[in-house]
């Protein structure tokens, strides 16, 4: 479902350029549950953002569910990211004059989803990461945690194929943590694509296989070793 | 050094009255290394601003070094945690349109560093946490570990009384997270207090006194236990 040829992104030129992604090959099919894991600064979130179509490589060829989205129109591709991704960011980007479950409700307003249902679906999910007491509290009325959290319900609520989370625990504690992953092993059991960024092994351990990113290049890409 | 008296910090009023600091009573004397932990939403955050003088609790007493803050204006209290205290914020707040080195220095301008001292101490700095190479970037040119090293290099270079660091490895790796604790570790040997919010056992072992809050309360205090 995601495969990236080749692809690469750089910043800068001559001396000063560098390569965020350097020509990487990836391919990752329908339902797998995938760790990428590297030291930080080594191109994790650039590759993610590729991945997310929120950023399209300086070279390569990268194909999403079969279609070449290089090729796509702005307008398509945000309608293939609202209906197929869901992406948790590393610094959450929640909209900052909107409620909790505001924030969780816009992308199913953009997919079309009737009023009640949305409200719903988004009361559910924050309830499924701890935040039923927060609904309609603002970003900055939030702890840091309870940021990433929503930035966790907004992700999944619109039932993506493709789910993206960079260092989706970074800001938890062990139990807050252990609760967001058993939510996507639960999702990745019902057929979701599973592909976190971590630096935490608890979470990393869930996957099937771990990408390891070097200075911008596929170091290694292997099954998860039980440890 | 530091002495918090019932100190309470609440928002909203009547039902909607979030406790997010309730009556702590807190000593730290100098030279001390405490970790804080608890669970998301718990008030370490809260507790953590009230200590750096950044908000101002709704009631009881906060000393420090002697001082009563509540009674201080707003230039003295500013002057205050520029000379005493180093904050890595749990959001990094640096500065969006400043370089990592530029971001470095600002710290030590305000405490009337000489001009070519404060370059080389930011230079080293942010060599001591890896980062030699990224000086002239802005934030958002920079990885979210990336950001999180500058926000630490800049706590530390004016060489307060006391370190305030709101998870402080939250977005590394393991490698890049060993290298910020072994700074805080030769730091607390030179004699600084170092207080640290954390969810990494990694992080809080190294510390002598583990504090934990629970709903904004003070649950326990005690010695770190060597695991
Ligand atoms: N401006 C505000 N208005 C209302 N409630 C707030 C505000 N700021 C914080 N809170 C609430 O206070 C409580 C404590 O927040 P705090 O940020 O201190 O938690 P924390 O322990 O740092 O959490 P985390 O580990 O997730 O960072 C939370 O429940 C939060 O929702
Ligand atoms: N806009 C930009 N301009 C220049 N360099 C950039 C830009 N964005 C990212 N970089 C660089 O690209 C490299 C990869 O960044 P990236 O954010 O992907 O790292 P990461 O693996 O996610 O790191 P972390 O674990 O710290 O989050 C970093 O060295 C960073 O400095
Ligand atoms: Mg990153
Ligand atoms: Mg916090």
């Amino acid at each position: 479902v995601i495969q990236l040829e080749q692809v690469s992104r750089v910043y800068g030129q001559g001396e000063a350029l560098i390569r965020a992604c350097d020509r990487i090959d990836l391919s990752i099919y329908p339902g797998e549950y995938c760790a990428i894991m590297g030291q930080s600064g080594s191109g994790k979130s650039t590759l993610m953002n590729l991945i997310g179509c929120l950023d399209r490589p300086t070279s390569g060829r990268y194909l999403l569910d079969g279609m070449d989205v290089s090729r796509l129109s702005k307008t398509r591709l945000a309608r293939i990211r609202n209906r197929k991704l869901g992406f948790v960011f590393q610094r959450y980007e929640l909209l900052p004059n909107l409620t909790a479950l505001e924030n969780v409700i816009v992308p199913m307003m953009y997919a079309g989803v009737g009023r009640s249902r949305r409200r719903r679906r988004a009361e559910y999910a924050l309830q499924r990461v701890g935040l039923s007491d927060r609904l309609h509290k603002r970003p900055g009325q939030l702890s840091g945690g309870q940021q990433q959290r929503v930035a966790i319900a907004r992700a999944i609520v619109n039932r993506p194929l493709v789910l993206l989370a960079d260092e989706p625990t970074g800001a938890l504690d062990t139990q807050s943590a252990k609760t967001i992953v058993e939510i996507f092993d639960h999702l990745h059991a019902s057929g979701m694509t599973v592909i976190v960024v971590t630096h935490a092994q608890e979470v990393a351990c869930y996957s099937k296989r771990t990408i390891m990113i070097s200075d911008g290049r596929l170091l290694s890409d292997h099954l998860t070793s039980v440890a």
